[in-house]
This record gives C-alpha cells, sequence and structure tokens, in this order.
C-alpha cells in the first residue's frame, strides 16, 4: 500500500490558537452585544478556510470590525491582558479602502499567526480593524504599554512587513490614553 | 522551539484545499 507522509494530512499547527470577532455597529444594542465570535483556529489550514469564507474588509458596512485575538483575551481595554496596554496604529484615507486596506489587513494578520515579532510575539494580544466612512483604521494591540523594548521591537517588523517607507511614522497610543482623551486624537506614547 | 511562519509559507497554503 501506498504510504502517505505525514505532512501531506497533519495540519500545520500555529503556535497560538486565535479567535476572530465580528463587531456590527446595531445602535439599540450595547456595545458587547454587537460583538460576536466567529470562530478560533490554530492550524495555518484552518485559519485559510476561514478567512476564504468571509468578507473581505472593504466589503464590509461602516461601522464594522474585524478584530483576531489570542485565545483567552477579549477584544476590548477591559481584558486584563489588555487594560495596561495600547496599539499601534494606521489611520487610513479613504481612498485606501480600495488600494490598501485589504492587504494590511491580511499582512497583519499574517504577522499575528506567524509570530512574525520573534521573542516578542507573546506582548501581541491581537489586532483590530475599523471600517469607518470617515477612513479605516488598523491597529496590533500589545499587553503593556510600559514596554518600551517590546513595542518598539513589534513597531518596527510591522512596519518593515507593510512595506511603509521610512519617512511614514506610525505611532503607539496607550488604551487609558485613548479611554481618557478629550478631543479627537490621542497622544502618541512612542514612535517609529 | 516556537512555530514561526514567514508570510510566504503561510500565503503558499491559501488555495490548497483541505487534507484528506
Amino acid at each position: 500500500p501506498e504510504i502517505v507522509k505525514p505532512e501531506h494530512y497533519i495540519k500545520h499547527p500555529l503556535q497560538n490558537r486565535w479567535a476572530l470577532w465580528f463587531f456590527k455597529n446595531d445602535k439599540n444594542k450595547t456595545w458587547q452585544a454587537n460583538l460576536r465570535l466567529i470562530s478560533k483556529f490554530d492550524t495555518v489550514e484552518d485559519f485559510w478556510a476561514l478567512y476564504n469564507h468571509i468578507q473581505l474588509c472593504s466589503n464590509l458596512i461602516s461601522g464594522c470590525d474585524y478584530s483576531l485575538f489570542k485565545d483567552g483575551i477579549e477584544p476590548m481595554w477591559e481584558d486584563e491582558k489588555n487594560k495596561r496596554g495600547g496599539r499601534w496604529l494606521l489611520t487610513l484615507s479613504k481612498q485606501q479602502r480600495k488600494t490598501d486596506l485589504d492587504r494590511i489587513w491580511l499582512e497583519t494578520l499574517l504577522c499575528l499567526i506567524g509570530e512574525a515579532f520573534d521573542e516578542h510575539s507573546d506582548d501581541a494580544c491581537g489586532a483590530v480593524v475599523n471600517v469607518r466612512n470617515k477612513g479605516d483604521k488598523i491597529a496590533i494591540w500589545t499587553t503593556d504599554c510600559e514596554n518600551r523594548e517590546s513595542i518598539t521591537y513589534i513597531g518596527r517588523i510591522y512596519k518593515e512587513r507593510l512595506g511603509l517607507p521610512p519617512k511614514v511614522v506610525i505611532g503607539y497610543q496607550s488604551h487609558t490614553d485613548t479611554a481618557t482623551k478629550s478631543g479627537s486624537t490621542t497622544k502618541n506614547k512612542y514612535v517609529v | 522551539g516556537k512555530k514561526r511562519y514567514d508570510r510566504e509559507f503561510l500565503l503558499g497554503f491559501q488555495f490548497i484545499p483541505a487534507s484528506i
């Protein structure tokens, strides 16, 4: 009989199990009621099965989010792993929804599930994309906003993976600052 | 060790049907 090698039937395990969440803005419901867990996966093959099955970000209506977080971390500031953390934030122009949004989100997902941030990958909690008519946002969330070394390492690798030129600066903001801001912008704690 | 995968490796599986 033909012998089938294990690499032909064993799926490729990821370092972490991940959960994909979907948020749809319904003003008649609470924020938490608008947040739904879509599915969890922990292999490369199951990631693609899910990714290929769902809508691209650019097809979502304004007010929707996708969040990908490590299993056990909820995609909200209040979670124990997020409450002292912050995010590397990319703000996209309206034009970039057509040209860049889906590409950047997929690259963000691949960075996370592939553990692209080396020994600092443990600091990455997840990522969020906000689809908004005024401008879409993509962010990588990390667990501790005081962990400068990990945060700047993650930021540099992320910027490199997105192919952003050196003159483009991205900023990291703590969730506390974002939650308590008074104007429309939050001050950057770090930049790369 | 850590299970790390680079983007090309991951992208290589996008259109491979789920195994047997």
